[in-house]
């Protein structure tokens, strides 16, 4: 889904939640956003943070932005945001 | 399912074995379209309150109440966690559903309905509200595995292939399985093309469609009183009454619409002269016939299949349909009735539906996909309030009939539920194998790739034996792991997705992984080869058994299988043995699979396993 902008939703899939006590999963996902858009164009971006049983999200994103946060440090995998069907 | 269960043998009340205490415990994540929960078949009376593992919440919007048997439900998006078109509400229903006695579609397939484990409990996750995107799948799999479901399911998918690290239902069958929990996925209806399987992962149950011993006819009695026998699920009564017989070309708004009116394509076809007739039609659109203000439809329509439509309709063979046209050619004023459906008894049952996906497994070659087969045509199950079975009609009914890997997929994680009430201290892995060495066997009922092992994998589910199946081939996490790693995953990846240290020294190759199903795709089919299955079996069975081996070919198979040891001494309970299967031959059939079937049998247990080699 793109929003007129040239961003589109992506899956940032992050694996395993760490097992640090004091990790918090939805400050780490902020963080990454924030380094790659800049704080100032943050709203509307983060969609989802998946923080309960595996680590990840779910953002608009520019395809650069795509690119730079799949190159970061502890992402598996950042795929467009599909739509899949009852069978 | 008010047919299904029979048919497997999971029998009502005193019939089946049951742990009603392990039952009550056990929970069934239903990650769908959401549920109706004023459904009979969650009514929670009789229920104790939610078993004490359960972490998750009723957060399924305004209006929306839980009690003790749906004890959980959450939704995605805007709105709530109620089910619109019916299928959320249905596929719980074949899983978990109370027994409800006297149910029927307008009198269609009449019996008590009910689920695998209806003493169970139900957690709903609505992760579809027309569409099923990926962020709301795993919000899904984020919530139900910390809530403390048991066992998943999930009766969604693609028609596109995407690597593992890329499927949400992969990712979300992964973690669901670091915490012991199996998810069982929907093959997909893209059949009976090759490769259409898209859920490929090893880690999920991957469940293909099926028929049962009931179908659903539909008579049409002609004119002259001979009686064709056509398919659909028609719930209408003309009470006999014969109509006007149009056939789509002689209806046409146009001279030179005359050949697209005979497929009753919309805009070949005049109205005025099929309103109050039976319309005839070389294909089956009888939504066309409905719009256009026909009384019936009778179309030409050899599938396997046939879902509801708004009007009388009945999808004649080929050779019916021949017949058919020669009676409207040859009378003077060709009519025709169509009568209610009824249900015969299919004995070529069970076979694969057309529409059930195929493999092999793109991602995987060397694991076979779908893994296991069960009921998915014609399922009469739960039905929600909101859904409009015909069209535009406003009738709601609490029942409904549906086909689908949809509906196959809850049927076989209903077992998986079953046997778990049995044996709550096994893996995912344990109760896949389970499953799978104990189906029954089903064969190529054709001679092309769509009616081998890529249509039904292990063969039939079969509940009770699934219950105690003697061996099992376990897979731990780490196995998983080093499979990933064997996968060309690099340490650093596997590391992330597991949370595990990984260094990717151990590599297991996909045909090693400890599946209980052994495949492996060839580089080319005209030369000779030596394949090998490395397997390990845990003894669930009992103390002090003898498990020998017996390899069955499937019918002009040029394989040579050795097994070795042939035999394994089992002296106590959860010991592992390991063997190894050695497949040679050459000038494969390049267009068809080989086969055959390895059984480890202590002359009570019988723990078969296809073995499939193919090329191309």
């Amino acid at each position: 889904t793109h929003d007129g902008q040239d961003k589109q939703e992506y899956i940032v899939y992050m694996g395993s939640l760490p097992s640090q006590a004091d990790y918090a999963p939805m400050s780490h996902h902020m963080s990454i956003l924030q380094e790659i858009v800049g704080e100032s164009l943050m709203e509307g971006r983060l969609l989802r943070s998946y923080k309960r049983s595996f680590n990840g999200f779910a953002a608009r994103l520019t395809d650069s932005e795509r690119e730079q946060v799949a190159g970061m440090e502890g992402v598996v995998s950042v795929f467009p945001n599909k739509k899949l069907k009852l069978q | 399912t008010t047919a299904s269960w029979d048919f497997m043998g999971l029998k009502e009340g005193k019939g089946t074995k049951r742990n009603p205490s392990v039952e009550s415990e056990t929970i069934i994540g239903v990650l769908d379209g959401g549920i109706w929960p004023e459904s009979e078949s969650f009514s929670d009376k009789g229920f104790g309150p939610p078993p004490k593992k359960w972490k998750g919440a009723c957060a399924g919007g305004e209006n929306f109440t839980c009690n003790n048997k749906l004890i959980g439900a959450r939704h995605y998006s805007p709105g709530d966690a109620r089910d619109s078109s019916g299928h959320g509400t249905h596929t719980a229903s074949i899983a978990a559903g109370n027994a409800v006695p006297n149910a029927s579609f307008f009198g269609l397939g009449y019996g008590t309905m009910r689920g695998a484990v209806p003493a169970s409990r139900i957690a709903a996750y609505r992760v579809c509200a027309g569409e099923c995107r990926d962020d709301i799948l795993l919000s899904a799999f984020d919530d139900a595995i910390a809530d403390g479901v048991d066992i998943i399911t999930i009766s969604v998918g693609s028609i596109d292939v995407y690597p593992l690290e890329e499927d949400p239902i992969a990712i979300g069958a992964f973690h669901a399985m670091s915490k012991g929990i199996l998810t069982v996925n929907a093959a997909g209806n893209t059949g009976p093309n090759i490769a259409s399987v898209t859920s490929l992962a090893p880690w999920m149950l991957t469940v293909a469609a099926s028929t049962t011993n009931r179908v659903f006819v539909t008579k049409v009695v002609l004119g002259d009183g001979k009686t064709l026998v056509g398919r659909s699920v028609n719930v209408f009564d003309l009470k006999g009454k014969k109509f006007p017989l149009v056939y789509g070309k002689s209806a046409a708004s146009s001279a030179s619409n005359a050949t697209c009116a005979e497929d009753c394509m919309p805009d070949c076809l005049d109205a005025s002269l099929v309103k109050g007739k039976i319309l005839v039609c070389n294909i089956s659109f009888p939504y066309v016939a409905y719009t256009k203000g026909a009384v019936g439809a009778i179309v030409k329509d050899g599938s396997d299949w046939a879902q509801m439509e708004g009007l009388p309709v009945s999808g004649l063979e080929e050779d019916d349909f021949e017949s058919f046209l020669s009676y409207i050619n040859s009378a003077k004023s060709p009519e025709a009735s169509v009568l209610k459906s009824e249900t015969i008894y299919n004995q070529t049952a069970p076979k694969v539906l057309s529409f059930s996906s195929r493999g092999p497994n793109i991602i995987v070659p060397d694991i076979l996909k779908p893994d296991i087969t069960a009921p998915g045509l014609e399922i009469v199950a739960a039905n929600s309030l909101k859904a409009l079975p015909f069209y535009d009609d406003t009738t709601h009914v609490k029942y409904s009939v549906e086909s689908g890997t949809s509906m196959s997929c809850p049927h076989v994680a209903g077992v998986a539920a079953y046997v778990k009430t049995f044996h709550p201290e096994w893996s995912p892995s344990m109760i896949k194998s389970a499953i799978m060495t104990t189906a029954w066997s089903m064969n190529a009922t054709q001679t092309d790739y769509a009616s081998t092992e890529f249509a039904y994998g292990s063969g039939h589910v079969d509940p009770i034996a699934a219950s105690n199946p003697g061996l099992v081939y376990d897979i731990t996490k780490a196995d998983y792991m080093a499979f990933l790693c064997g996968m060309n995953y690099n340490a650093t990846t596997v590391k992330l997705i597991s949370g595990e240290a990984v260094t990717c020294t151990e590599k297991i190759l996909p045909r090693d992984l400890n599946y209980p199903s052994m495949s492996a795709k060839l580089s080319g089919s005209n030369v000779s080869f030596t394949v090998t299955f490395k397997r390990t079996v845990t003894n669930v069975g009992g103390s002090n058994s003898t498990y020998k081996s017996k390899v069955v070919l499937t019918h002009g198979a040029k394989l040579n299988v050795m097994v070795s040891p042939r035999v394994l001494y089992m002296k106590s309970m959860n010991e592992k043995q390991s063997f190894t299967v050695t497949v040679s031959g050459r000038g494969l059939d390049p267009k068809m699979p080989s086969s055959a079937s390895l059984i480890w049998s202590d002359g009570t247990h019988n723990v078969r396993s296809p073995i499939v080699i193919y090329a191309g």
